[in-house]
């Protein structure tokens, strides 16, 4: 990817100071669950690369127009499933998609690259985004599990055959750009496979979901798992509409190639009245978020286009290709060229596009399509856990579809979540004795807060300050993450009190975990003491006041004294923390804590309540995030 | 008799045999209760147990096997 690097405050220079953790990178192995791969992109050249890991255990599989010899030092392994898929849909369509890992879609190679792609310089797509483009952690190795088929469908039968695939073969950390929101976790094949990775040490991060912003919309919500928010870049690229009455309005560029417009003022016409387009500009409504606009109006090429939104009036507008000069405004500025354009007798119009602008601020922004909480299935606790870019990203692309070009730019949270994938991959070569929970704790508790004008960060869909349901623990800030002082660990016991604690028969905690484990009747398990780094009260009208939550935090950052700080938005929450001082003299020492929330409990049925609580040595920010919701 | 089938992932109790002896388990399961039923794969690492293709009628006869935990129909995600 360009930009992101920088934006992350990773650096852009691959052979440079600002990769100075990344050292033993090139020891770690990330695991893609995806689309499949072009393994000729130079994303995936090894130049420079050593010997595979003695750990790997996989193989690169023959199939169509996949040859063994495709793999390389970065790409060391990729395999395909397609049983159940073929099983479900019939056999695939040879002339759509590969028999083989080879990527048919673009996407599996977009987000593989993102994770852990080479070094690519002069990178863009059609002059836009131009720069280095790299994976977080360019070191790294990849392996592409293929379970994704046409249409961007993935089987439960063939993801979890990739996923036990992956194990088996040693991966280190596991990326899965896919979702289905609302599974109980005993029917997830995802929640399933990724317990039994974690177990194993396997990091696991997944896309949350694109459904937002509508509420409890997430998806990949399970504890063990590390769900990715997409937020936006401060990169944009700018158009600007000029209409006849000398009114103008900002909007984005879509992405075309060659020139803009003429210099001269164009006719500009409504779609929805069908009226011929020739040598002219087409306003058309934008009714639903499809990362896909549509083209070609009536058969007939406009001269340009100009796409009006007419759903939410966020100003997050998304790029995508396009075949004429187009641009896209939001629902405001939309009405008020709709509104000349249908009162106008001879309404004209033009387009100035402004190439690609870095430093916009505020940024990032919560993408107005990321998925939402609360928790569907676990509302006590909090997701997403983070976000990442995931709005106009370049990173790779295959040779057979859509524009012409080595790389493109999507958008969606599959895009954020390989960003987190590859900070935990830089993570696990910095920290190999890290668990999986304790990788995405550094994430979490290291997270941002607030854009780069130093405000709260937006949610793109309503222009105002984002919560924890939108952004979880903040945007991922990876250099910070490399110590982040204190961490909230887990393990497979910890884990299994959750289920407990979430009423799961014993029956269903051996699908879930494949241990025959029996709660104990005598034990209260509760899930305000799963260790986890952020908190989610779940208040119940007429219930008692006070609500007590345990955590115990490990020192990966040697002696100190940490002092806790509690933020809260409103009145009606007191949150009060013992003891609100923690002494560690040494690293890996233990210590708990206690956090009481005391609630006025009548609260309207709805109402949410946002804080967070700190704890700092002078040198290091542990930060959590406090959602409360009153049902 | 395809036409009627569909995917399931099949969840068992076993724990305590080789991945050899549980394959082979997996497969005489399926063979038990169909004559035609298919065994897409048998998982390893991620699950103990295997997916398959059956009928209706299959699930149910399956499903109340000794070591069957669930037999849990197929889902399809997307890439988002």
């Amino acid at each position: 990817t360009t930009r992101t690097p920088t934006f992350l405050g990773l650096g852009d220079n691959v052979d440079g100071e600002d990769l100075r953790h990344n050292g033993s990178a090139s020891d770690v192995i990330v695991g893609v669950i995806d689309s499949g791969i072009w393994p000729e992109s130079k994303s995936f050249n090894d130049i420079g690369f050593g010997p595979v890991p003695i750990s790997w255990k996989g193989e690169c599989e023959e199939g169509m127009n996949f040859t063994a010899s495709l793999c390389n030092r970065k790409l060391i392994g990729a395999r395909f499933f397609l049983k159940g898929f073929e099983a479900e849909m019939g056999p695939i369509n040879q002339s759509d998609d590969f028999r083989s890992p080879r990527d048919s879609l673009g996407h599996g190679t977009h987000t593989s690259s993102i994770a852990a792609g080479s070094a690519v310089k002069e990178a863009a797509f059609l002059g836009y985004a131009a720069g280095v483009a790299r994976g977080m952690a360019p070191l790294a190795r990849i392996a592409m599990y293929k379970a994704c088929w046409l249409g961007g469908f993935c089987v439960s039968s063939d993801v979890l055959a990739a996923i036990d695939k992956a194990m088996e073969d040693n991966v280190n950390i596991l990326s899965l750009s896919l979702a289905l929101n609302r599974l109980d976790y005993d029917k997830d094949s995802i929640a399933i496979g990724a317990l039994a990775a974690t177990e194993h040490g396997v990091f696991v991060a997944a896309a949350g979901g694109n459904d937002g912003p509508t509420s409890s919309s997430l998806a990949n919500v399970a504890p063990w798992l590390t769900t990715v928010g997409a937020g936006t870049l401060d990169r944009k690229f700018p158009a600007t509409i000029i209409l006849g009455n000398g009114k103008v309005f900002p909007g984005e560029s879509l992405l075309f190639q060659g020139n803009g417009l003429p210099d001269e003022m164009l006719p500009i016409v409504y779609h929805r009245f069908g009226k011929e387009v020739e040598g002219s500009i087409v306003l058309d409504d934008l009714r639903f978020y499809d990362n896909e606009v549509r083209q070609s109006k009536n058969g007939k090429e406009p001269l340009g286009m100009i796409y009006a939104n007419m759903v939410f009036d966020g100003t997050e507008l998304v790029a995508t290709y396009a075949q004429s000069p187009s641009a896209v405004v939001g629902k405001e500025i939309g009405d008020e060229i709709r509104h000349y354009v249908i009162t106008e007798s001879n309404p004209t119009a033009t387009i100035k596009f402004n190439g690609t602008v870095i430093g916009y601020k505020p940024s990032p922004m919560v993408a107005g399509f990321s998925s939402r909480g609360p928790n569907s299935i676990t509302p006590e606790i909090l997701k997403p856990d983070l976000i990442a870019p995931g709005v106009n990203i370049l990173a790779a692309w295959i040779g057979v579809k859509g524009p012409d070009s080595e790389f493109n730019i999507k958008s969606g949270t599959s895009m954020a979540c390989p960003h987190v994938s590859g900070i935990a991959a830089l993570l696990k070569a910095a920290h190999p004795e890290w668990s999986p929970a304790a990788i995405r704790s550094a994430m979490m508790t290291t997270a941002k807060t607030s854009s780069n004008d130093g405000k709260p960060i937006l949610d793109s869909a309503t222009g105002k300050p984002s919560t924890p349901f939108a952004h979880g623990a903040g945007q991922v800030s990876p250099v910070s993450a490399f110590k982040p002082g204190l961490i909230y660990d887990l393990t497979a016991m910890d884990y299994l009190h959750f289920l407990c604690a979430s009423n799961y028969t014993s029956s269903q905690i051996k699908i879930i975990t494949r241990i025959e484990f029996s709660c104990d009747r005598s034990k209260e398990y509760r899930i305000s003491e799963l260790n986890y780094p952020s908190f989610a009260v779940t208040i119940n009208r007429g219930g008692g006041g006070a609500y007590t939550y345990t955590r115990i935090v490990t020192s990966v950052g040697g002696a100190g004294t940490y002092t806790v700080k509690v933020m809260s938005d409103v009145k009606a929450v007191n949150i009060s923390v013992e003891p609100a001082v923690l002494d560690f003299n040494n690293v890996n020492e233990k210590r708990s804590y206690s956090v009481i929330f005391t609630v006025n409990p009548s609260m309207p049925s709805g109402t949410n309540s946002f804080g967070s609580i700190e704890w700092s040595d002078g040198k290091h920010l542990v930060r959590s995030p406090v959602a409360l919701t009153w049902t | 008799a395809f036409s009627e089938r569909s995917s399931y992932v099949v969840h068992t109790a076993v724990t305590t045999m080789t991945s050899a002896e549980k394959f082979k388990w997996y497969e005489s399961s399926v063979k038990s209760i169909s004559a035609s039923g298919e065994v897409l794969y048998k998982y390893n690492h991620a699950i103990n147990g295997f997916s398959a293709r059956l009928t209706p009628e299959e699930v149910e006869l399956l499903s109340g096997k000794p070591g069957i935990l669930a037999v849990v129909p197929e889902v399809v995600y997307k890439l988002e």
